[in-house]
């Protein structure tokens, strides 16, 4: 989480005694909003968002930053799927944006945003220069009477330096205010004459674009009833209390004006959320452009958005196939964002001629599997050579926002090779271990990227695109068992960068551990969303199978990739072992 | 490299997170440690 460092001098007491604080403020909207939606019954079947989940529509306003360099600087704000950015500043050092945007906010949703300054480039890639993480649930309801705050930005690679800070408010919106300020932008699309008040044939117009095909005399008979003072006109709150009235009745708004869609007739509160957010764009203060999925792609330069340009629409979450697959979406648990990785082109390119193409593959089998594993076993060689500990500053600059050193249990000193410090321990706690006391919950066995399915049938139709996989296949011919064939899949993928050690996801004991040769192909995602490509029942793996009280058998297979094709175990075959406990490690070698 | 964990049938309920990520092709990030899922025997006797 970002750091507050300070708070805003400049409020006065005076303010304290006549404003309620931000909390209250907070408080007395959620306590004002949950009798208006628990008494209505038409919300016990949301497909989108229920009243109990709903926090708010949150104004979040990135003011400005203090930096320690001059340059013209750009924000990005991330929560859950989705990004925005800022414009571009001024060459300064204090960057003023007052850009604003409304999100919504869910109890149980994401609601950390992570705010990344990146200073511009004209050509390439802008680079990220500060972050920070703000909960922002926890930042409406602290108490205080500021109504904006700083926040310190820290360095990427080493998240305890700090390198400026961000100026920032967030306000949740008053319900009330949200539906007389939805009314006043309504009325606003047909207020042709700009007087603030609809006529007739105006309010007709307005009740055409909400898709409702009523009949004249219908709406004549809503206009009487719009027209509480009789003066011939709708004023704004008139219409508000129309729209309040009969939306509990009979329903006027079937589609957004804005966009077009469909609207749930029954469905108050979701209409109120998409409205309210479709009205926004383009509207109020500089509002923040948004589209995008991550905080990368949203601070491309200009260059990088043509090259993309072609491809653009095919921009989605997960793997893109073809010319478009040069990085991948994964979304991170814990932050419950979109995080992007991008893999090298030129990587990229090989993969794809090779793991993709009949012709690449069909070299794979004139003796590139042999040419691998040679590659692998030299690479071993040289990362358990002393000199190559020289690579670890350079790897550790190269990731230097996904490698935490502050959680590695040794000083960079102590690793006297390269592996040594690909297979690093991490401090004690670092990674806690869920409902430890309780083995009927089954824990993730590795840092990594993690697909699972109900079925081998699942990942087959959503991932796994080799035509020969099969369960029976991964676990060869000594390990026989029906309900295997049928069972859960969950595949843990680890990138150069993570931790290397992998755990037991649960407790019981080791009745076998069967080592299967193999090849070693790459198991990145393009070669196993290759139909040509077979990497799970090809590669070099050890399929051990767990016994446990909760689970029945649990199979457990280490599979080894092209130059990371070592495999290492810290138990044996008879060993009692508990959920959350080591079990080995990959390193490079073949 | 890769892990890769085969579970028997009906022995888990893989947390629904996982599973509606992994329906759209989008893997999760993860950390060692990290609930997977529940034992469906445990689940059976809550339900009884």
């Amino acid at each position: 989480m970002g750091n507050e460092s300070s708070k805003d001098s400049s409020s006065s007491d005076s303010s304290t005694n006549e404003k309620p604080s931000r909390l209250s403020r907070f408080k007395q909207k959620l306590h004002f909003r949950r009798p208006r939606n628990n008494g209505s019954t038409s919300l016990s079947h949301q497909k989108l968002f229920t009243a109990d989940d709903f926090a708010g529509i949150a104004l979040l306003t990135l003011i400005g930053a203090e930096m320690k360099f001059e340059d013209k600087w750009l924000a990005c704000v991330s929560l859950g799927e989705q990004t925005f950015r800022t414009e571009k500043s001024d060459n300064t050092d204090k960057p003023i944006w007052n850009s604003e945007k409304k999100l919504l906010l869910e109890k149980k949703g994401p609601h950390v945003a992570r705010i990344s300054v990146f200073e511009t480039n004209r050509v390439l890639k802008n680079n990220l220069i500060g972050y920070c993480e703000i909960d922002l649930l926890e930042f409406l309801t602290r108490d205080s009477d500021s109504d904006f705050e700083v926040f310190d930005l820290f360095n990427p690679s080493s998240p305890d330096i700090v390198v400026g800070n961000i100026s920032l408010s967030c306000s949740v919106e008053d319900p009330i205010e949200t539906e007389k300020n939805f009314a006043r932008r309504i009325l606003s699309i047909v207020d042709y004459d700009e007087d603030g008040k609809l006529s007739f044939l105006e309010f007709s117009d307005l009740i055409s674009a909400f898709g409702n095909q009523v009949a004249v005399n219908k709406k004549e008979e809503l206009f009487k009833t719009a027209d509480v003072n009789g003066d011939g006109l709708v004023s704004m709150d008139e219409l508000a209390a129309l729209l309040a009235l009969q939306q509990e009745k009979e329903p006027l708004m079937n589609c957004c004006p804005v966009c077009g869609e469909v609207l749930e007739v029954a469905d108050k509160l979701n209409t109120m959320i998409h409205l309210t957010l479709c009205f926004d764009e383009g509207t109020g203060n500089q509002v923040m452009t948004g589209g995008f999925l991550t905080d990368k792609q949203a601070s491309y330069g200009w260059m990088f958005k043509l090259s993309e340009w072609g491809h653009f629409s095919s921009y989605d979450v997960g793997l893109n196939s073809g010319s478009s697959a040069s990085h991948i979406l994964v979304f991170d648990r814990r932050t419950k964002r979109l995080v992007e990785e991008l893999i090298d082109g030129k990587i990229v390119l090989s993969m794809r001629a090779i793991y993709q193409s009949k012709v690449g593959l069909g070299l794979l089998d004139i003796g590139t599997k042999e040419l691998l594993k040679s590659i692998s076993e030299k690479q071993g060689k040289k990362m358990n050579s002393v000199e190559s500990s020289k690579d670890i500053p350079k790897f550790i600059e190269f990731f230097k926002d996904q490698i935490n050193l502050a959680e590695v249990k040794y000083p960079l000193e102590h690793f006297k090779t390269f592996n040594d410090f690909f297979i690093r321990e991490l401090k004690l706690g670092a990674r806690p271990i869920a409902s430890l006391e309780n083995d009927e919950v089954a824990v993730c066995a590795a840092d990594s990227r993690l697909m699972a399915f109900k079925s081998a049938e699942d990942s087959l139709r959503v991932w796994i695109k080799g035509r020969k996989f099969s369960i029976q296949g991964l676990l060869g011919k000594e390990i026989v068992s029906d309900a295997f064939v049928d069972g859960s899949l969950v595949i843990f993928r680890l990138a150069p960068q993570d931790y290397h050690r992998f755990h037991f996801p649960v407790s019981g004991i080791i009745e076998r551990i069967v080592d299967i040769p193999g090849c070693l192909y790459t198991v990145n995602p393009i070669a196993v969303n290759s139909k040509y490509c077979n990497v799970f029942t090809e590669n070099k793996r050890v399929v051990s199978i767990i016994s446990t009280k909760h689970f029945g058998k649990v199979a457990f297979i280490a599979i080894g990739a092209t130059m990371v094709g070592s495999i290492t175990f810290l138990k044996k075959e008879g060993d009692f072992v508990k959920k959350g406990d080591e079990f080995g490690y990959f390193s490079f070698g073949g | 490299s890769t892990v890769i964990c085969v579970f028997e049938k009906d022995a888990i309920k893989i947390d629904e997170d996982l599973l509606a990520n992994s329906g759209r092709s989008l893997e999760t990030l993860v950390r060692v440690g990290m609930s997977l899922g529940v034992s469906m025997k445990e689940i059976a006797e809550l339900a009884l």
